[in-house]
């Protein structure tokens, strides 16, 4: 009389859809799009393409909302291409990498909404580069099984060249309350992303493109293995069960990052741990001892920050004078840190007078792994470190026309809810974020001081 | 050499575990706690009993506490045992019922945390009512698998009448810093509970001990039809691929709340459905104009509130009392009310004078479905409420000593995140909890009124 069941991961995600971001018509729609921009562009830096991306929403009834998606990127494998679409937990971005994708889920979060308020299939075309073939799939999702559900499918061969993906679907939403935030997250995107050309149609018709501002690509963030202060007894546990290692000093060397010989074994001899033993060998107990000592241990080097792809201080004022044409641009890039044993880099931009708007409060920008941030900005890192400062010590008041933009990349960013809306306040992250901010405002002070003396100098 | 994969919903949520509530070691042991109490809360009204529950932390090593929580509840079936906590996504509270869990993911979230911090298996004990035999377990969670890995099962014949549940595993968490949350999370739940009797004892050996106030358990919860305004396509196709009727009226009458023939009649005549039509022969765009239909026909019965199971305006006020021991107390139990089709009812406590502290802004005590909300106050929807009252014109000012309660009952809370730290804001919500707040502000700006005016007549 009391039902025990399991349900599926798409399941679970349909009934709590709030957790993923899709917790009303407006967020539905605006969640939607940007989770389709951010695969796209994931897709055009894994094959290091200049991004040209567009996006159209028609309307076909009263709310509801054709929405096409299209890309010039990697495209995907004839064989992967149902099952990053119907299937929950499945995709490509579950290493230790930067990326805007992670979890595995939002893409099919938008088509899951789409389907449960229009009963309307998903179409998708995919040119997966190097493939002479171009796949034509429409498919379901089969919520309570979490799998994709064909409907049909058929292959032509390509147009020379042309790679990438197409997905269209149709969606209920909010579009008139949504409109202004798609707008302004497509406007930061061009912003954080300047080598990527976005076009944009509305379901009025008016196309607003956003052109590239810079030809070159950045180098592309690489992989790296787990750091040792950040790994717990799963991950442990895991590696001894994947690893060729038959002694401790090749193990720690091979799996985990920065660790080379000497380090091993000076750290085998202060926890006690032979270094000829065999890792499969390891009883719980010295697992557990090894963890620990792992995360306090002072002689490991820090995370390389080199596997990540920061926007760069050059490129983040150029975008930050693009859009906004303030008489006053400070940025700063914070030296590589790391929490948990993730590299991290924080960039921090300043903006003031021109274009500026005046404002009590000083405008954040926040942006994650080139993510525009726009909900929930009160509980996030940056603004709680921007209510902590003291800004009239740098003689900056409330009303004047102040922007302040954060950019964080790791290859794991913290975020605290599924729909990716704010970042954790992780103190490593906090500390960064806090030093970068007030970088920018002693500079910001000494260009007021200079202008008000300036301004004095010409009254004499 | 872009790597397609799939991951089971344990490491999802092992991954990021931030999106359930264990985001630092002060959070972990107090959500760890939290969710288990909160299980056998449940576990006790499944079964109509009295609860009895204990909870006892010890420290076994430093930061490494060992919890231990019993109940005198339905205790668990012998082949259930092991999946409700080794596999995520798999319990009992997937109905449309009130219940304090309903993601299957919480006790289990507790142990795997645990298991990831100290490697050590988790201990179950159950005795299920009714069944004459004991089991007694020690299992681990494979989270790439997602299922339970045994590793050690027996049975005994039960002591005479004894069921119930006990649990014990180990974590690593910051006690310290967790403790007095996790009192006061233990108060406020004998307040919100008076029929249960809790006995906590914590690392020192203090044994803390909350006796229950009421020996009358309050009548259950039940389960409920989902109500026609609530249903999206997928609820919907669900709901034919399993119904054994062959028309449209009876299909209507059979599973959705509170509709019956002359209603369903009505509606499929007006929605242009024949009533005699099969439900499995629905077309798509049928199905999708009744949907939509359903969602905005005002005719149908709004739901019917006698399935939830509120504190009750005498419970609220006498606990109340006992917590806070004001000089004046009003308490409300707003009309049923429903949100997408789901019931809920508010309950609103206001306390001023007395025991109450002073302070700049009033503090709010929040529950839903009987569990007391601490953290992330500031995005609940009942704080927002708060703010957006002007209290100077019920002559409440900065600094009066007052506290708000507001209690949420439904079958289904939306809770915004997967740890239950807040509830999202549904306008109909919103409403509800406005008004019973405003319905207490005006009875204490009457109470206030005769004191001042008693006050006056005393000084002539
Ligand atoms: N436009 C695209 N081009 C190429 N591959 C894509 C595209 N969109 C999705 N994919 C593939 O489908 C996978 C699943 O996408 P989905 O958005 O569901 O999850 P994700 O991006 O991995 O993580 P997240 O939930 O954080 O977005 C991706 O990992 C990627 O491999
Ligand atoms: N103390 C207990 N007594 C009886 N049954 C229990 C107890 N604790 C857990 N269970 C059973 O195990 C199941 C899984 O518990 P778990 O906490 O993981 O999920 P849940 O309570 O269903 O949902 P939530 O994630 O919201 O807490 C429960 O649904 C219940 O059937
Ligand atoms: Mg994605
Ligand atoms: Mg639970």
């Amino acid at each position: 009389e009391v039902k025990y069941e399991a349900i599926s991961p798409a399941d679970f995600f349909y009934r709590n859809r709030d957790i993923a971001g899709f917790d009303n018509p407006m967020r539905a729609i605006y969640t939607a799009i940007r989770e389709l921009v951010e695969n796209s562009l994931d897709a055009c830096e894994d094959g290091g393409i200049l991004p040209e991306i567009m996006v159209i929403v028609e309307e076909v009834d009263e709310n509801t909302f054709k929405i096409t998606v299209m890309d010039n990127g990697i495209g995907i494998p004839r064989d992967n291409i149902q099952s990053c679409f119907g299937q929950i937990l499945y995709g490509s971005k579950y290493t230790h990498r930067q990326a805007r994708g992670r979890f595995g889920l939002g893409g099919k979060m938008a088509f899951l909404y789409g389907q449960i308020t229009t009963h309307k299939p998903l179409h998708v075309v995919s040119a997966p580069i190097g493939d002479e073939w171009v796949y034509d799939v429409t498919l379901r999702m089969d919520i309570q099984n979490n799998r994709p559900e064909l409907l049909e499918w058929t292959r032509r061969k390509g147009k020379k060249g042309w790679h990438g993906l197409v997905v269209e679907f149709y969606i209920e939403g909010d579009w008139i309350r949504a409109k202004r935030y798609i707008l302004e997250y497509i406007k930061q995107t061009a912003l954080i992303t300047p080598y990527a050309a976005i076009t944009f149609v509305d379901p009025e018709g008016v196309l607003y493109f956003f052109p590239r501002s810079v030809e070159k690509m950045p180098s592309p963030p690489t992989e790296v293995l787990p750091h040792p202060r950040g790994v717990d007894v799963e991950q442990f546990r895991r590696i001894i069960s994947e690893t060729k290692t038959r002694d401790m000093v090749s193990f720690l060397r091979t799996h985990f990052h920065r660790v080379g010989k000497k380090t091993a074994e000076k750290f085998l001899d202060e926890v006690g741990i032979s270094r000829d033993k065999d890792p499969r060998e390891l009883k719980p107990d010295e697992i557990i001892t090894l963890v620990r000592k792992m995360k306090t241990y002072k002689e490991f080097l820090p995370p390389d920050a080199k596997c990540l792809s920061p926007l760069g201080e050059e490129l983040l004022e150029a975008g930050i004078r693009k859009e906004l044409n303030p008489d006053f641009v400070k940025v700063v890039q914070r030296p590589p840190s790391s929490y948990g044993g993730h590299p991290f880099i924080v960039e921090v931009g300043m903006a003031y007078g021109g274009g500026v708007p005046r404002s009590e409060e000083i405008a954040l920008y926040r942006f994650a792994n080139k993510i525009p941030l726009l909900f929930d900005e009160y509980k996030d890192v940056s603004a709680k470190v921007i209510r902590s400062i003291k800004w009239s010590r740098y003689r900056i008041k409330p009303g004047m026309p102040i922007a302040v933009f954060v950019h964080l990349v790791s290859t794991n960013i913290p975020f605290k809810t599924a729909g990716k809306e704010f970042i954790a306040d992780r103190p490593e992250i906090e500390v960064e974020i806090r030093r970068g901010i007030l970088e920018c405002a002693r500079a910001l002070m000494r260009y007021i001081q200079r202008k008000e003396r300036a301004a004095r100098e010409r009254q004499r």
